[in-house]
């Protein structure tokens, strides 16, 4: 299915509540996906970057996952 | 580029960043 603007806004909303009392995750957040969006780094530079980021916070771990293309996941660690 | 929905929410989280959200 495909995912629409809402979603990203509300994902994007999830960010920032849960980390609300450390902005500095959010804005990094915001710096990655703008470093991939203006293709200095690459879907896997991205992965990289995000599960070091949320790490040990696997709903937006998995979150993430469903704006991945088909073939890449984040594995969640437990 | 092959991952168009990743591609969305790096256009939601720049006009994000730029309302400074």
């Amino acid at each position: 299915q495909r995912l629409k603007v809402e979603d990203a806004l509300s994902y994007l909303d999830q960010v920032k509540l849960q980390f609300g009392n450390q902005p500095q995750v959010y804005n990094d957040f915001l710096d990655i996906m703008k470093e991939f969006k203006s293709q200095s780094i690459d879907t896997p530079g991205v992965i990289s970057r995000v599960s070091q980021l949320f790490k040990g916070h696997p709903d937006l771990i998995m979150g993430f996952n469903t704006f991945l293309p088909p073939g890449y996941k984040i594995e969640v660690q437990t | 580029l092959p991952a168009p929905q990743l591609v969305m929410l790096a256009n939601v989280a720049a006009v994000t960043a730029g309302e400074g959200g």
